[in-house]
């Protein structure tokens, strides 16, 4: 997270507005590739950090929210 | 359909009916974590346009993020106009135990608010998604070494790039749809629950 908000919060909004029809587990697939290709810079290191979502379902349907 | 009656089984690719209200809950702490604040207006701009109804509150002790939860099943349970699906986002500082921190400081489960919701009668065979953004522990992934790296680094490193689907969700089967106990696949609590986490388990979310 950084002034302009979290990469998980930002991305996920970022995917969801340019896709709202789509299957939400396949947009939280993208989300997280996108996420997992951020490099990102702790705020006490100076190295290179990855980051990767953790998805959990028990959905029985597919969901798309528009 | 009566919301509270019994709930038909879901049919292979079958999707989840969002034709009636949609309620959304943001609870997140935003004292001392810079940028929390563009997070809480991109996503209830989100919800906004996805036509949620969105109750939100800042900076909520560990305490509150228990009772803001109770709150919101109850309100689900005793609206006129039932609803078909919910979003909670839950952010904060997370302790090493993947416990979230409330503004006090104290520490909540997650887990335990999840539960709240899995209960609401309003909500049953509805759709609930989750949405964590907090730490879940130290460890910081540096991606060293093909052989010693955790799963999901060695997937970003090995031909092809993207993970793929089925590597990254992990699908907790309906316990009680798949046992013999006589329950109807439509009963069990743990159905229809997506969470997402902004970070792998024992791991720092940026």
């Amino acid at each position: 997270r950084d002034e302009k908000g979290s990469d998980f919060i930002q991305t996920l909004v970022e995917v969801l507005r340019a896709t709202p029809e789509g299957d939400l587990l396949e947009l939280l697939t993208e989300v997280n590739r996108q996420v997992c290709e951020l490099d990102v810079r702790g705020p006490d290191c100076n190295e290179r950090r990855k980051a990767c979502l953790e998805i959990r379902s028990s959905l029985r349907r597919r969901l798309c929210l528009q | 359909m009566d919301p509270w009656g019994p709930e038909p089984e879901p049919s292979p690719g079958a999707q989840y009916d969002l034709s009636r209200d949609r309620a959304a809950l943001c609870l997140a702490v935003i004292r001392d974590r810079p940028g929390a604040q563009r997070d809480v207006e991109a996503l209830g701009g989100l919800c906004q346009t996805l036509g949620f109804e969105t109750t939100l509150r800042t900076d909520p002790t560990a305490q509150a993020f228990q009772e803001e939860l109770a709150q919101f099943q109850e309100r689900l349970d005793t609206r006129k106009s039932p609803v078909s699906c919910a979003l909670v986002a839950l952010m904060a500082h997370g302790g090493p135990q993947g416990q979230l921190l409330g503004a006090d400081g104290k520490e909540v489960r997650p887990e335990a608010l999840v539960q709240e919701l899995s209960h609401c009668r309003a909500l049953r065979g509805c759709p609930k998604i989750f949405l964590l953004q907090a730490c879940r522990g130290g460890h910081r992934d540096a991606g060293m070494g093909p052989t010693a790296l955790p799963w999901f680094w060695r997937w970003l490193r090995a031909p092809p790039a993207t993970p793929s689907h089925a590597d990254v969700l992990r699908i907790y089967a309906d316990a009680q749809g798949n046992s013999s106990g006589g329950f109807t696949p439509g009963s069990c609590d743990q159905a229809d629950i997506l969470m997402v986490y902004a970070a792998a388990e024992g791991c720092v979310a940026y």
